[in-house]
């Protein structure tokens, strides 16, 4: 079948929000992959706390704002925990 | 602003660094020219102090690298992770790696190298990120128009206080300045007028002195508002209204030029033997005033500009160049008018004439920006 377009963008933007939360938020690379339509769980958490630091709307789910964000040159430091 | 959790810090505050290899994006000079002036935006702020070794161990080991180099953190190619650093400690520990895969830039056309590498610094000295976008240790590389505005923010200042404390008030390494700035009032420059103009300029340990009749501003990194003094509440031996002046960085030394005389300052102390005159620089006789000068810290030489035309002084041999006086326009195409101030600053030369300013690159070799000349005092 013929690539959906938007499912292959929405498994890449996944992919990227997984990476970015692993990378600077600490979430565990354990941590089931991401489900958007839950309103609660520690992905949801970890986006929160994403939205919050870097000065987003608090809203736990992936805007544009928040997808434009993660694509941005950044440190490669983690913004939280050890 | 965060510090590292268990807030690590230098038990010291004399720190090393140490240049390990360089990008081919920018020549040697570039890159140390950004490494030391992002190292002075937090020794300006702090007690530390810095010194460069090009062998053996360093406290701060500065590298470009791309994907894997060897600490289990690799880049990722262009974009994104622009690069990273450690807390301080042995080893690895207050080093800082820059993304070889990203166009390092001196200007914001690339990724600035400056601004990335005073963010990665403040890591390597116990900084950890900002949640304040306006901070220089906000995790997202923002990219500042014009990075002759750049200055920290309060929150990386408190930041960093929090873990060394504030510069140290002796006058041996600051200039010590009276504490009260002068009121504007009748009788003194209006900073935003907008047909104001300057005497002389110069920089002075990392701020930017700009003179005017019996006073001048002084511009600091760390803070957006300038201060406005007396001359001779500085300087009590100078003259007002002077013709030119400039920093030879190396020598920690401000010259300083009116009529056929100039005085050498370091600090507020003017050194023995001034004022000294000018033809003993070897400018000929029909010379009576300097308009502007300004030093190349890379070549190590001072142009001085006279008219249309400019001198170049070898700082080293500490004589004039043979093949001078020469055309401005010939060699700062753009220039086109008489100069009368001038600064380096970021790898840029400022030249003042009246109330607009030209922003000269000398690696392209042309003008880049044309501006108010008051653009640097916040107005």
């Amino acid at each position: 079948y013929p690539v959906d377009r938007a499912a292959g963008d929405e498994n890449n933007s996944m992919e990227l929000i997984q990476q970015y939360l692993e990378n600077y938020y600490n979430l565990g690379k354990d941590v089931k992959p991401f489900v958007r339509r839950r309103d609660s769980g520690p992905v949801v958490e970890k986006i929160r706390e994403m939205q919050k630091f870097l000065g987003l709307e608090v809203t736990g789910k992936v805007d544009s704002d928040t997808l434009e964000m993660m694509r941005r040159p950044r440190c490669g430091v983690p913004d939280v925990g050890d | 602003f965060t510090t590292f959790p268990g807030m690590p810090k230098w038990r010291k505050t004399h720190l090393t660094y140490r240049i390990m290899n360089y990008t081919p994006d920018l020549p040697r000079d570039a890159v140390d020219s950004a490494i030391e002036k992002a190292l002075n935006v937090w020794k300006e702020v702090t007690p530390l102090t810095f010194s460069r070794t090009d062998e053996g161990e360093a406290d701060i080991k500065i590298s470009f690298a791309v994907r894997d180099h060897g600490d289990f953190n690799p880049f990722d190619g262009p974009g994104n992770v622009l690069g990273h650093a450690y807390p301080p400690g042995p080893g690895i520990y207050g080093d800082a790696h820059f993304d070889d895969d990203e166009q390092w830039t001196r200007d914001t056309s690339g990724t600035n190298l400056f601004l990335v590498a005073a963010h990665e610094l403040g890591h390597s000295l116990g900084l950890f990120h900002s949640a304040d976008p306006s901070a220089l240790m906000y995790p997202v590389y923002n990219v500042l128009a014009d990075l002759a505005r750049f200055h920290l923010s309060q929150d990386d200042v408190n930041g960093i206080q929090s873990l060394y404390g504030r510069p140290p008030s002796d006058s041996s390494n600051d200039p010590v300045v009276p504490t009260e700035s002068v009121p504007p009032g009748p009788g003194t420059p209006a900073a935003c007028d907008p047909t104001l103009s300057f005497d002389a300029i110069s920089t002075l340990r990392g701020e930017i002195l700009f003179f005017k009749d019996r006073h001048f501003w002084r511009k600091s990194l760390r803070t957006l508002e300038p201060g406005f003094y007396l001359i001779s509440s500085f300087w009590p031996s100078l003259p007002s209204g002077l013709d030119a002046a400039y920093e030879e960085t190396s020598k920690d030394i401000v010259f300083i030029f009116k009529g056929n005389q100039f005085w050498a300052m370091k600090g507020t102390e003017v050194q023995a033997g001034y004022p000294k005159g000018i033809h003993t620089l070897g400018f000929p006789p029909t010379v009576r005033k300097i308009d502007a000068a300004v030093f190349d810290k890379e070549k190590k030489k001072t142009y001085f500009f006279v008219e249309d035309k400019y001198w170049r002084f070898d700082e080293k041999r500490q004589s004039m160049e043979p093949g001078f006086p020469k055309q401005i326009a010939e060699d700062f195409p753009g220039v086109d008018s008489k100069v009368n101030a001038a600064f380096e600053a970021f790898g840029f030369y400022y030249f003042f004439n009246g109330s607009s300013q030209l922003e000269f690159d000398p690696n392209a070799k042309k003008v880049t920006h044309v501006l108010k000349s008051n653009s640097w005092l916040n107005c």
